[in-house]
């Protein structure tokens, strides 16, 4: 059974497109066949994949719009085991072109119905902004993965994106579900990310991965490499913790 | 002469908001009447400035929809000397409304006419998108100020971002310019960083601000009391940087 992530904070720049390559990644060597569907005009998880965006002759615009499928439009990472549905600046357009669509929510998670038998695992990358293209990775997915720098505009944005999952929960898609909140850039001398990290854990409890993503230089450097950090430098702090987090992933969908 | 800066990256988590708090609050204490306009749905220059989001009478929402004026929406950050027209997650509706708008580019714009004589200069903090709502700050800027993460993917975004202000300026605001690049978060140690400025320096020489932020945990604690740098920790090395910025940004302007 094919399950669908989707990797979501309108919170700009907390680590939302490092986690989901790093952890296609990780998943990838622990033999899961893995879709990354990069879901943001920036086009950041498509290069950070090793796949040149400027060279794309279909990509997730098509797929959303209806001119392709996921498996024409999907290229592999390479060599790194994963596939990706690739985004470039084409993809801002479909924002306005779905909101006269009929069902503009469902596009994407139409579209998937057709490979659920290609991947065990979907990762969607989203942009930082609850629009229409979230909504749609919102609406396909069926657990959300939250990316959280533990600083003071990260915590203050958490309530409006809790309040648009559970809009989307009850219009429009009433499996989905908050599967985890992931501490990243976390510095643990940091007073302020002390802080914050206690009042996600008073607020979420079990929901917070234990695994946390340390500030490590080799996540920032290895994007310009084309590569996950673990292809890059595997002996990294952040290549092992994104390792470690893949295991607790698993580890819970095993056992929910 | 009102001088309009927008505050512009499409890429998160850049130090957008940061820049336009804590610009605000130092160009203030020179003797500048400065409003500071929040066009994020994120609302972080409204509470990093000290106000409540969710006690609103007035927003920027109402004056880009055309039901209130910048002066009736504006309120004052408490303690700093600036002028705030705020914002709150009531924002995201703008951007749909105002697709069937005519002349909807140019809503913020015409708002500011009418304050002409109020301010010396306004500080637009954009959300982290090409979208509505960042080319309503566009149109109604005559000067963009670019937040700049020295990591690969801001540096990828730049080219995107470089290319919708050339079209702005085409189509909708020909006195449209790129007055500065700004270093943002700036660690000396770190290699990418260095190798990331130089390509900025090769690229974009003068237009650099010779001024560079620095990491500083001030910058980060600071919006937790709604204060800028300068107001919770006026020796901090973030702060003491805004302070040059200010400098340099005025010395600018005197000598064009
Ligand atoms: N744990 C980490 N340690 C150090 N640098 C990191 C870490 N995680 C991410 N980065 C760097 O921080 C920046 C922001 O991360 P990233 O782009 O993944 O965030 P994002 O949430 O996807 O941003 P956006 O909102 O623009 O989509 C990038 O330059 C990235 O390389
Ligand atoms: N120079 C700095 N040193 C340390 N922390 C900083 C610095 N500048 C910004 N920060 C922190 O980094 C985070 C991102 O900054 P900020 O929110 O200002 O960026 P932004 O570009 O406005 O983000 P968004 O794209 O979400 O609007 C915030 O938590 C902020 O407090
Ligand atoms: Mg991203
Ligand atoms: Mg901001």
């Amino acid at each position: 059974m094919m399950k669908v992530f989707a990797i979501t904070n309108q919170k700009g720049g907390v680590g939302k497109t490092t986690s989901a390559v790093n952890l296609a990644a990780s998943l990838a060597v622990r033999h899961q066949r893995v879709l990354l569907i990069d879901l943001d005009p920036q086009g950041n998880a498509t290069t950070g994949s090793g796949i040149d965006k400027s060279r794309l002759p279909r990509s997730v615009y098509h797929v959303l719009i209806g001119q392709a499928g996921v498996l024409d439009a999907a290229q592999y990472s390479p060599g790194a085991g994963y596939a990706v549905l690739p985004a470039n600046r084409e993809l801002a357009g479909a924002e306005v072109e779905l909101v006269d669509m009929p069902n503009r929510e469902f596009q994407l998670r139409r579209a998937l119905t057709a490979c659920e038998n290609d991947y065990d695992l979907v990762l969607i990358d989203c942009p930082p902004a609850l629009n229409m293209l979230t909504v749609n990775g919102l609406v396909a997915a069926s657990k959300v993965l939250i990316p959280m720098q533990c600083e003071y505009y990260a915590l203050e944005g958490l309530s409006d994106l809790v309040q648009t999952i559970k809009r989307v929960r009850h219009h429009l898609n009433p499996q989905l579900e908050i599967e985890g909140l992931l501490r990243t850039m976390f510095d643990p001398r940091n007073q302020l990310a002390q802080q914050v990290a206690a009042q996600l854990q008073h607020h979420f409890g079990a929901k917070l991965y234990r695994t946390v993503i340390p500030r490590n230089v080799r996540l920032a450097e290895a994007p310009s490499h084309g590569k996950a950090a673990m292809h890059y430098d595997a002996s990294s702090r952040g290549a092992l913790a994104y390792q470690d987090l893949a295991d607790e992933l698993l580890q819970r969908l095993a056992s929910p």
